[in-house]
């Protein structure tokens, strides 16, 4: 199902832009 | 975590609007290590009413789903 599929890429996507932002608040690399 | 949440939106909202648009996203290019693409795809995650902007409760929304596993009813 390719909407499944998006969906599961969607939340690695998410998981990533928030790592970053808690990345930039923290100063971690 | 409300305060988290409101300040990781100020970082996208940096004009201060209240909302997000996919432009604000795109922005953020510079500052995260994410690229473009994958920006426009986090802001159509969140996006999910398709109203073209988010709000800090479709941001929250979004957050939760990070941190939970499942989005804020």
């Amino acid at each position: 199902d390719p909407n499944m599929k998006a969906g599961a890429a969607n939340e690695g996507v998410l998981a990533n832009f928030f790592n970053s932002l808690l990345s930039k608040k923290t100063g971690a690399p | 975590l409300l305060d988290k949440t409101k300040e990781f939106f100020q970082i996208c909202d940096v004009e201060g609007k209240g909302f997000i648009t996919q432009t604000d996203m795109r922005r953020l290019h510079s500052e995260l290590p994410l690229t473009v693409q994958e920006l426009e795809d986090v802001f159509d995650s969140l996006d999910i009413d398709r109203t073209g902007f988010l709000t800090l409760e479709a941001f929250s929304s979004g957050f939760s789903l990070f941190l939970h596993g499942r989005r804020i009813p």
